[in-house]
């Protein structure tokens, strides 16, 4: 589904070069789920940003279905990005002046056929959170409105950094079994960035990253 | 050091009451570790910012060495957040406009004894990202340096609001190291909230939360 060939990503710093990807490769499957770990400031989020289209690669190339990303146009880029991707982001993002409810509903309000905005903050347990505003919840609680608002729109690609880190184990548990029901019974592609050891167990595959270059890639037996 | 006494918080929500605590007592000891867990929405994070004089309970009283904070004057509760209090916020809460290093100096600037910002910077690992604004800085590396502006104050009490969330694992054993040393070297009383059940082996006390009210309070043997 999507493919990143020799990708390598450098940020300019006055004068200095930090190298934040340094040749990455790497394929990723439909239907499947890819969890992808490694030590702070390898690279995780930088790679995630690439593959949903919100940065760009230095060098190298990505393709989506085939499609070269830096080939699209900006309305081609923003279709893809509104249709075909649902980012739960590492720092979340919400909307600061809407409630729950209104950060789920604005990200689906565009998108083809999104599920029902109530029963997705059900999903993750916050139907009674619906009315308040994102400095009204916990973290944790800021945390499933993300997860919520990335999944209500239905894509194809569902890409999450640290979706459960701001989690006790229980709820984790309980968004983690939600990724996998997306995975099995909507065949829907999950990329996960994860300091949790658990979710591992669950992926298909496990990318390692290291310094901006993939140094492991395990295929799970029986995830 | 502080002395909770029955302590309840009420959010009103226009018609709706959200019970934040629901009578919650508790003495944290001088110099020792205690870490708050619980599911997410428990009440961890309004306990911590009631301590911290960030927030005012609806009713009960807190106490920071017998001086009651509802007492206090507005001048007073400024110098005891300034001085007495170190605190690592779950979103971190970083200046956009400034620098890690700035970061980490306007927070010491009217502090009596705060510790050299390039030191605590190589502290947790990031002398080498001092001139990185936070939005380029990755989320363990913003962490890092919210958790370097709250103890490069030098203050009596920590708290740490889940300081190794978007850690990975060798660099959150670090942190914790480097709290375990605050409290064993310098004395100083640290308050964590977690999700990491690690964390719990090396304090002196576990406290649990549940739906606002401490549900459980463990002694740990050998921490
Ligand atoms: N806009 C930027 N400008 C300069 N450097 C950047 C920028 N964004 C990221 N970096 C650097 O690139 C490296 C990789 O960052 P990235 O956010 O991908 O790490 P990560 O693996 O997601 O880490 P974490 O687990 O801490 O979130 C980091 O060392 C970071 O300092
Ligand atoms: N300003 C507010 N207005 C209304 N309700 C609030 C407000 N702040 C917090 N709450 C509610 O109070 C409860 C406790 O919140 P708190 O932030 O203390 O939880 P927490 O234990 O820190 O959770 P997490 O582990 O998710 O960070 C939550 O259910 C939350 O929705
Ligand atoms: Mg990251
Ligand atoms: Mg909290």
């Amino acid at each position: 589904l999507v493919k990143m060939v020799d990708v390598t990503k450098t940020f300019q710093m006055g004068e200095v070069e930090v190298r934040a990807l340094a040749g990455v490769s790497l394929d990723i499957f439909a239907g499947e789920m890819v969890v992808m770990v490694g030590p702070s400031g390898s690279g995780k989020t930088t790679i995630l940003n690439i593959v949903g289209g919100l940065d760009s690669a230095s060098s190298g190339d990505v393709y989506y279905r085939d499609i070269d990303l830096a080939g699209m146009s900006d309305r081609e880029l923003t279709r893809y990005r509104r249709n075909e991707v649902g980012f739960v982001f590492q720092f979340y993002n919400l909307v600061p002046n809407l409630t729950a409810l209104e950060n789920v509903l604005v990200a689906t309000e565009l998108v083809r056929e999104p599920m029902d905005a109530h029963e997705v903050l059900d999903l993750v347990g916050l139907a009674d959170r619906a009315d308040h505003f994102p400095a009204q919840l916990s973290g944790g609680e800021q945390q499933r409105v993300a997860i919520a608002r990335a999944i209500a729109k239905n894509p194809e690609l569902v890409l999450c950094d640290e979706p459960t880190g701001a989690l006790d184990y229980r709820t984790g548990k309980s968004v983690l079994g939600l990724l996998v029901r997306l995975k099995r019974e909507l065949g829907k592609t999950i990329v996960v960035i994860t300091h949790n050891a658990e979710i591992g167990h669950i992926a298909d595959r496990v990318v390692r990253l290291s310094s901006g270059a993939i140094v492991e890639l395990v295929a799970n037996e029986r995830p």
